[in-house]
């Protein structure tokens, strides 16, 4: 199984979202988180130092190497494939390359035997590294900010999706639509969600993440929500999120 | 006087201050906001619609069409170049156009002389729009949320605003980096305040603005915070920041 992690609106909770899953998928199983931003983001949130890495997401899909040589271990059954700032120059780079929209998924495609999940974080954009990560996948998962201008863009998103679901990927599918950073005190979340709920209905994830200060603390110290703390308000939600996953894809 | 607001970490308070920035300087100055984001942010937070524009940011730099032609009004003293999705492929299409870099600068060059200030919203990213943004401009303005992935990318931002500074615009400096969505119950924002202050000293902004619902409630409305709630901590904070702005122009 493979999710991708996408919102071009910046700042929804992607990286965390892909952070969170990760680890809570690595409890049980065999997982890859494949960093696809050049901000790295996804990278740092596990610990790991951007500056001596040999092998990146770059290297995979401008170089052809094989991304068994990018990956490193970064936790029991957790491994990432990290990038830096030379995956800058990818969107730009990707652009007069050979079949440039399928280069992730077909360094992907050896590892599937290896990895139970992998998820793909992707850039605030919509560009060829996105792409890339919507057609190597077989869900995209979409992070949505419980505020005003979160909704603006997800037609965007859609019209990319089908776009990929058509020409690239005939399995992608939405997972569903995850409302972030929820705060219950205030009448724009409400508002957000019921928005969201009338116009996509059952393709809302019932579960709904809490703003909570202790996501946004966990990865200066490396650690995902779960690690920091377990039983904080936003880790049970994505306990439950993990749950709902599970169903939506058994269903299918 | 020519301002981009700049940082490809998303969701920051990006188009927030822009929006906010333009509002309060249209009190008693012929202000220029320009949407160069394609998801059309600042477009929709002063209440424009997206769906009936005629000519927008995508024409001006594709098309060659002047920017006069391109601006509405919206306020008294204010106007903006709207955008729209067009600009989603003007990354691309401009990798292979002549001066690409410089398309925004000479399409502001005869507008010097209509507004006293124009302002240029960003996307998430440091791709051509955002460099096309940086050749036009003064100055850059880095908002920089108070989490930690937040100081991530600001080294990055500045290399990109070194390499403009020295090939395509010598008079491109930093305005300063002004710290948002500042929660003073949270030791993460009292951290990054301090690490961000003891690595850029006076560059940062004694001003800072405060998370605010009021804030994140305003353009559903399609108002500025000033319209919506101008006793609100963070609208006092921006009227603070537009005196700092004023002195750090004067003293150049
Ligand atoms: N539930 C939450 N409660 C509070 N803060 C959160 C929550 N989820 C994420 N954050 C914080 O909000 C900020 C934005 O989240 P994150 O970086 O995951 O978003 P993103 O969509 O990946 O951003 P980008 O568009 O830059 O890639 C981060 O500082 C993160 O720690
Ligand atoms: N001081 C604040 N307090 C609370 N919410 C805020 C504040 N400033 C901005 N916001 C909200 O945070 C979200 C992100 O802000 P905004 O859209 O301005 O950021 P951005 O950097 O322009 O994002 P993008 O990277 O997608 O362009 C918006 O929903 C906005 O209303
Ligand atoms: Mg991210
Ligand atoms: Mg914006």
């Amino acid at each position: 199984m493979i999710i991708s992690v996408a919102n071009q609106k910046g700042g929804v909770g992607k990286t965390t979202t892909a952070l969170t899953l990760s680890s809570l998928y690595a409890q049980n199983r065999k997982v890859l988180l494949v960093d696809m931003d050049a901000q790295g983001n996804a990278t740092t949130g596990f610990g790991v130092s951007k500056n001596d890495l040999k092998k990146t997401t770059y290297n995979v899909l401008i170089e052809d190497i094989p991304a068994s040589e990018a990956f490193i271990k970064v936790r029991d059954n957790l491994y990432i494939v990290p990038s830096n700032l030379d995956l800058a120059g990818a969107e730009v780079e990707l652009v007069n390359v050979m079949s440039r929209e399928s280069r992730l998924k077909y360094a992907l495609e050896p590892l599937k035997d290896q990895f139970d999940v992998i998820i793909i974080d992707t850039p605030p954009s919509l560009g060829l590294l996105t792409i890339n990560a919507l057609v190597a996948s077989d869900w995209v998962l979409v992070p949505i900010q419980c505020e005003f201008f979160a909704l603006e863009g997800v037609g965007q998103l859609l019209k990319t999706v089908n776009l990929v679901r058509r020409y690239l990927n005939t399995e992608l599918d939405v997972l569903g639509y995850l409302l972030t950073m929820y705060d219950r005190r205030t009448r724009l979340s409400q508002e957000v969600e019921s928005e969201l709920r009338a116009y996509f209905k059952e393709k809302v994830f019932d579960t709904v993440i809490p703003r909570s200060t202790r996501v946004a603390e966990a990865p200066s110290y490396g650690q995902s929500i779960q690690e920091y703390d377990s039983h904080s308000p936003a880790a049970r939600a994505y306990n439950r999120l993990i749950k709902e996953i599970d169903e939506r894809v058994q269903e299918q």
